[in-house]
């Protein structure tokens, strides 16, 4: 039982700091035990530290930085033991858009463990995908699907549709 | 195993029979404020298992039902399906397609089935378990919720790993 | 005491109503007091409803519903109470492209009222104001505060530049 | 009154002195994640007397000193002011521009001062009362807060309508 847990833990703190570099384009993270020395009770603390940054405290990060450690942290589970689909609801949202490009070509290469299925508002995250799906009302109050082709052109007229109010 | 479709009927703002194709690896869905695209993320949790009405934003599980609009009526049930691609048989099931479906009534009763045959959510559970697929854990992040990740306990932390041992 | 409320409260929640529908095109939403009786203890709750939808309950608003029905209550108290300036921090991060240029145009008519000072990674905001300000850590670490042009060029450049490390 | 100015001085990231110029009605601050940009609304959010080092991610007052770079070393004071136009002399003192400062040094220790001269807490909220400011209530929004407006309980949103009267 710790055992599973330490063998986990290992595995997935070797991939964070990994990850959370390439985000990053450096800086470093780790994850931390509490109480290593009781690998039952023990906690997992997290370090982070983006690049030329001298802090340790995570709550002083920002925004941005905050969300892409999430991310990595996500990643890194992913890894080590994958789920057949993860659904990501906005996680761009604090995202710069350059981040935003990152965080759109990174996840491609993991488009061969897991299937994605992610909800945005951001035009870089919309470009890097497999299929884009609209969704819509313009029947009030009731949802409807369209598959939208991946062009500028039909991105651009789905996001600035709004059915004519008075 | 991997996704092939979500059927949502009824479901939140998706009163009318909707298929959510997932045949490639990345899909993105975009559209206005307040659309629907969270109410799909809100089915697939609920299709898994989902138990508090609050984290699918209602107060009680009845209202994940289409609740009426200015031009339609309110509607008596929801359901969501999930059809896996079961060709390499990862899931302890025979036939190339597995579907997991939950349903309510306006009342609150609930049913869950696989391939169509009723069953409890413990059966579900037991057919997922090696597939790393559950309602809990991080393979679904909800809006606004990416930042709770890092701010989570760190007993909170270790149960993430203990999930995914 | 509860005159100097119920009188705040009248007007706030005239304002709330009316800015709410401008701002969603529609719809209705209403201050309404917990205990009417008792105008001493009682609190203030929101009623929201977005155009073409059935639902009271505010929890089942979507983000950036929520986030817009924040903003025409933070507006409403303008109304009422200036404060000289008023420091809004990415808050139309949940908010849909079209969403984002009506709330840049919607804040440039209260321009008149007080000074505001908006951060945000979300071009449409950045061509509807009268001043833009970059903020770049060029030595690692440390902030500097550039003044931009407000033309695409400067901006563009602005987002995207980034430091070159390893 | 309007505000002219806000400079930094070693708060936060603001290692250099920084005047941030507020000579228009609507300013935008904009730039990659981490540059600083909510450094600044922390900024104002102390100088009207913030008490909360939490409210400003921090865990003692002492946090909002720059701590250092990879290429810089700590400093050991940080301090912001306010520059008002007080050319309508709304404000109650004479002259054309009012300041207001406040400073900490490494051990916490703190200091507020209106023009230049050393004051209490309570002097600056005195001098601001009948302006709206403080840095409670809703003026400043801070990054993902938005949300929790709509979420306050009724009773915290009366107390909205309090200040307000
Ligand atoms: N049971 C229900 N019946 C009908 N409509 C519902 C029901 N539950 C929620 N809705 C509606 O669904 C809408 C919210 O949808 P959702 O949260 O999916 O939007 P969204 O596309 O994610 O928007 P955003 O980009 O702002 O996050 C709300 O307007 C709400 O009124
Ligand atoms: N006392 C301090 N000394 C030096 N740097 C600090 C200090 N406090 C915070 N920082 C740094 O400031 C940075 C955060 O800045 P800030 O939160 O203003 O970013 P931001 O521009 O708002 O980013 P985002 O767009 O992601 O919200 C962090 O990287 C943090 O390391
Ligand atoms: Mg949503
Ligand atoms: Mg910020």
């Amino acid at each position: 039982m710790a055992d599973l847990f330490a063998n986990t833990f290992i595995k997935v703190k070797k991939e964070f700091s990994q990850i959370f570099r390439e985000l990053f384009s450096g800086g470093r993270a780790e994850l931390i035990l509490s109480e290593p020395d009781d690998l039952l009770k023990t906690g997992v603390n997290i370090n982070a530290q983006p690049p030329g940054k001298n802090l340790k405290s995570l709550s002083l990060l920002s925004g941005g930085e905050r969300a892409l450690t999430a991310i990595a942290l996500v990643f890194a589970f992913l890894k080590v033991k994958p789920s057949p689909f993860y659904v990501l609801d906005e996680i761009d949202a604090p995202l710069d858009d350059v981040n935003v490009t990152r965080f759109a070509k990174f996840i491609r290469r993991y488009g061969e463990i897991a299937q994605f299925i992610i909800i945005t508002h951001r035009r870089y995250m919309m470009t890097e995908v497999d299929t884009l799906y609209g969704v819509t009302m313009s029947e009030s109050g009731v949802s409807r699907l369209l598959s939208l082709e991946l062009n500028e052109k039909q991105i651009e007229e789905h996001i600035t549709a709004r059915k004519e109010t008075g | 195993i991997f996704l092939k479709k979500i059927r949502l009927k009824g479901f939140k703002s998706f009163a009318k029979k909707t298929d959510v194709e997932i045949n490639t690896n990345i899909t993105a869905i975009v559209g206005p404020n307040g659309s629907g695209k969270s109410n799909i993320v809100d089915a697939v949790r609920w299709v898994l298992g989902e138990q508090s009405a609050r984290t699918l934003r209602g107060s009680r599980m009845a209202d994940v039902i289409f609740a009426g609009s200015s031009e339609r009526k309110q509607l008596h049930e929801a359901s969501v399906t999930l059809f896996f691609d079961n060709t390499e048989n990862k899931l302890a099931l025979d036939g190339d397609e597995v579907t997991i479906t939950r349903k309510v009534d306006e009342d609150g009763r609930g049913d869950y089935l696989i391939n169509g045959a009723s069953c409890r959510l413990k059966d579900i559970e037991m057919l997922l378990m090696d597939t790393g697929l559950g309602s809990d854990g991080y393979a679904i992040v909800g809006q606004g919720k990416i930042d709770s990740i890092i701010h989570s306990k760190p007993d909170k932390l270790r149960e993430l790993f203990e999930e995914a041992a």
